[in-house]
């Protein structure tokens, strides 16, 4: 058993230990930390810092999960369910623990039958017995039966003289559960009784840890494993080197040839053209253009227009037709 | 930099996990001093870049000339220590790791 502060934390403990707030040093039962957090917080980093300081090996290995317990109250009782599935294949489990914070209580007391001897007697209650015993029931199913699963241990607890966390050994539970593919364990605190679990704030919540040790940590690129969480060819899903299938490809691919009517700089009219003579004539301007303003043609496709402008540009360059006081101005100029 | 000896040695190099954009589950360190070699390993090697039997061959057989196209040895980490990691994993709970050969202790001619 080990002294613990009683911390009311959120269940983004986690967070918190992202957020770096140093862990508060635990003072003993009553410390209650401004900042909450959770007992599996502090005893990881507890492990960290032992091990940061000291190179002690956390539990003769080279890996502590921790698992936190997600409450369900099945039948009026509280059912703590645990996780087990991000353990990698290549870890050899050492040991692992149960941590539960419990505290004495009692049954309710019973009422002694009340014999009114003198008016004023007050009734008496019966001393309360001795506190009641619990026991821990573990079972494991694997992830898709809906059944309470496999009976895999019980047993009895020691009511503790006050409120504290304990941890049990169940490396023989979780290695068994393991071993027959059951990764999802349940624990139970019964006591026979009404469950007083359901009072029992989440930072008091039960947690397993497992102490194993990597085969594969001494891989050369094993930090890759667990912390490499993106990869360059991840973002398309595709296979590197691939060419982005285009159904896949989010973007939105632009034809090469212009569809629609384009703006371009080419006057209108500057398709119509006077019956092609034998040989070329110098047009001039007046003879091309008999008016300032022309009507708007309609277009013709862009090739038949763009093999015409062609012919026309051969034929002689074109000349921007102005009105006189535009020109005269620009003589002037 | 500059003032770095030009014979294979450890040159400091510290990794701050946010600049590899893995301070989103690492809780701990946030940064560390991994450390890099680099530097010649040219012949004569010195004593102090340690170098194995057939380092010390290759630069011979280099600077003698006769093969053309021997590159000189290379310096590469010698001795490496560990480090302790705490990090959320995909389920986000909580997980320490002690990685092997994470920071160079000395470098040598390989």
């Amino acid at each position: 058993s080990h002294m613990a502060p009683a911390r009311s934390s959120s269940p983004e403990a986690s967070e918190n230990l992202l957020g770096h707030k140093d862990p508060p040093h635990s003072q003993g039962n009553t410390a209650s930390a401004p900042e909450a957090q959770d007992m599996l917080s502090v005893h990881m980093l507890r492990l960290y810092e032992k091990y940061s300081r000291r190179g002690a090996r956390p539990g003769g290995g080279n890996t502590v999960r921790s698992f936190r317990a997600r409450l369900e109250m099945i039948d009026q009782k509280a059912m703590y369910f645990f996780n087990l599935t991000s353990m990698q294949d290549s870890e050899m489990i050492l040991t692992a623990t149960f941590h539960f914070y419990s505290e004495p209580w009692w049954p309710r007391a019973r009422e002694a039958p009340c014999k009114q001897r003198a008016k004023n007697a007050s009734c008496r209650l019966l001393p309360p017995g001795l506190p009641t015993r619990q026991h821990l029931v573990f079972h494991s199913l694997s992830q898709n039966t809906a059944t309470h699963g496999l009976l895999r241990g019980a047993m009895a607890l020691t009511p503790p003289p006050k409120g504290l966390w304990q941890a049990k050994d169940i490396s023989p539970i979780v290695k068994a559960a393991r071993r027959d593919g059951e990764l999802l364990l349940s624990a139970q605190l019964e006591s026979g009784e009404k469950d007083p679990e359901v009072s029992r704030p989440n930072h008091q919540a039960p947690y397993i840890l497992i102490y194993a040790n990597d085969l594969a940590i001494s891989e050369p690129n094993s930090v890759a494993v667990t912390l490499q969480r993106y990869d360059p060819f991840q973002a398309g899903d595709t296979e590197p080197g691939a060419a982005p299938n285009s159904s896949v490809d989010p973007r939105v691919r632009r034809a090469t040839q212009a569809t629609g009517p384009l703006q371009d700089n080419e006057l209108p009219g500057l398709d119509e053209r006077p019956a092609h003579t034998s040989h070329t004539q110098h047009y001039h301007k007046h003879e091309l253009w008999p008016s300032p303003f022309r009507a708007l043609k309609p277009r013709v496709g862009r090739k038949d227009r763009r093999k015409k402008g062609q012919d026309v540009f051969l034929a002689s360059s074109q000349v921007l037709n102005f009105d006189e006081q535009t020109m005269q101005k620009a003589r002037r100029k | 930099q500059w003032d770095e000896p030009r014979v294979c040695s450890r040159r400091y190099l510290k990794v701050d996990f946010a600049d590899i954009g893995w301070n989103e589950w690492i809780i701990s360190p946030k940064s560390f001093d991994a450390y890099y070699c680099a530097g010649a390993c040219e012949f004569p090697m010195p004593k102090i870049v340690r170098p194995s039997n057939h380092a010390t061959i290759q630069s011979i057989v280099r600077a003698v000339g006769i093969i053309p196209g021997i590159p000189e040895p290379c310096c590469v980490p010698d001795k490496m220590n560990s480090l302790g990691v705490l990090f959320l994993d995909e389920n986000r709970n909580v997980v320490l790791k002690v990685y092997p050969n994470m920071s160079v202790e000395t470098c040598a001619c390989r």
